[in-house]
């Protein structure tokens, strides 16, 4: 790294000129999520400017390029190159034009190589871990996968720290929660193929039903990006796991966080006035997803991807015995467990009864 | 005209080396030492030589970077590497 970076989480780009190789909407595209995948990891915020000298300039160039004391080789070899943080050439980033750009697996995908060079633009050298995206030669990656390995991830919050949202702040050494604690609860649960999954803070608890074992890790090992603090998360009919937080949402399958990710929750059919969401399960048997916030409940259809109409509805009315806000909620073999506080419920989905009251942490064998 | 494909892809994998090694694995830049250096191995020689790594040096460098054999040499595996298409930004030095 090159330390201290820039000394503002604000830095603004500007595209000096476009490939002719793509259309300029895939280049700004392309562009733009290059600086999200760094944006989803750090606190920086980047701003484009059409105008004047920004922090980062990008340009396309051939040989001698510019006033820039690099040049570049022709076809193949070197690609492009950057800058690190600094006036001047610092910040920069020139691509060579003598390569084939693509928004796709031909030639040079240039989301790939822009969110490399943007690394260094920020302050990152190369990695010699060959799953890190700041590793020096090309290599295609498949556009659904998250580039950054966690290589590139402590590199980079070495530089800038974590994402800072104000919700995200907390004390700079919790104490890890007790999972056998009498007064035990949970922000989100959810199941993960066999296993089940209870979230609090910075913590995940993985249980496996038919085993003793409890393992208990930090988010963070396994979804670096994902924030701390989950309130609500649920497994969805494709294998993929949904986290809330906020107004927040991501998209996890098996240990990758899909990009694009986080996205408001509004893109899934809640209005502007939902600011967060209790508790979320998905009905294995029907496709569909409950979602609890306050005393009421959403149900979203899976498999149109949509928000059902008469919602939402009193979660009472339909859940009679579920009286209270719900904390986390997840189903297994058919019954739903809802929690609040230190206490469960089971609740069986087809006779509409709860089925027996007992203490959250029944699941952790204490 | 005699053609020697042999001696051209050693010439040409030797350029390869030298503008590879140059482009990336050039001398890293040391405060304390301007690019000379006072020559101690013989003190009565009080001359001056220049800090450079020697290729074979340089070649070590870019092996263990990249996790191949440490060899030292222009080995077809390494030969390979080099020919990969990749970021201008050099692995070691002058970066910052």
């Amino acid at each position: 790294v090159t330390l201290p970076g820039w000394k503002r989480n604000n830095l603004t780009y500007r595209i000096v000129n476009h490939t002719p190789d793509m259309s300029k909407k895939d280049v700004d595209k392309a562009v733009e999520k290059a600086f999200e995948v760094w944006s989803s990891v750090t606190p920086l915020v980047f701003s484009r400017i059409h105008e004047g000298i920004a922090d980062i300039m990008i340009a396309f160039g051939t040989k001698a390029h510019g006033h820039c004391p690099r040049y570049f080789d022709g076809p193949l070899g070197i690609l492009a190159h950057a800058f690190p943080p600094g006036i001047g050439f610092g910040g920069d980033v020139h691509f060579d034009e003598d390569e084939d750009w693509t928004a796709g697996s031909a030639g040079f995908n240039l989301f790939l190589v822009a969110a490399h060079e943007f690394g260094h633009a920020l302050g990152l050298s190369h990695s010699n871990d060959q799953r890190a995206l700041m590793f020096p030669n090309y290599a295609y990656v498949s556009l659904s996968e998250f580039p950054l390995s966690p290589d590139d991830i402590s590199g980079i919050q070495s530089i800038y720290g974590s994402p800072s949202n104000a919700p995200d702040k907390r004390p700079p050494t919790p104490a890890s929660p007790k999972a056998c604690g009498s007064h035990m609860s949970f922000n989100a649960i959810t199941t993960l193929r066999r296993e089940v999954i209870f979230l609090k803070g910075r913590h995940l608890w993985r249980v496996y039903p038919d085993n003793l074992g409890v393992e208990r890790e930090l988010i963070s090992t396994f979804w670096p990006t994902v924030s701390p603090g989950i309130e609500a998360a649920y497994e969805n009919n494709k294998d993929q796991i949904l986290f809330f937080k906020g107004n927040r949402f991501w998209v996890v399958s098996g240990y990758r966080v899909l990009l694009g990710y986080p996205k408001s929750i509004n893109t899934l059919g809640f209005p502007k006035g939902v600011k967060k969401i209790d508790a979320a399960v998905c009905n294995k048997n029907t496709g569909k997803t409950d979602f609890f916030i306050g005393d009421k409940y959403w149900r979203f259809d899976e498999n149109s991807q949509s928000m059902e109409k008469g919602y939402p509805r009193q979660t009472v009315k339909d859940f009679p015995g579920i009286n209270q806000k719900v904390d986390a909620v997840f189903q297994q073999k058919g019954l739903f467990y809802f929690f609040h506080g230190s206490k469960q419920w089971e609740f069986d989905p087809t006779t509409k009864k709860v089925i027996r009251e007992i203490k959250s942490n029944s699941w952790f064998n204490c | 005209v005699p053609v020697h494909p042999e001696n051209d892809s050693q010439e040409d994998n030797a350029k390869l080396v030298q503008d590879y090694l140059n482009k990336f694995y050039a001398v890293e830049s040391d405060p304390n030492q301007l690019g000379l250096k006072i020559n101690v191995s013989d003190p009565k020689k009080l001359g001056w030589k220049t800090n450079a790594e020697s290729t074979t040096q340089k070649l070590q460098k870019m092996q263990q970077f990249f996790g191949l054999k440490v060899t030292g040499k222009p080995d077809t595996e390494t030969l390979e590497m080099m020919k990969k298409p990749r970021c201008g930004v050099p692995d070691v030095g002058l970066y910052g």
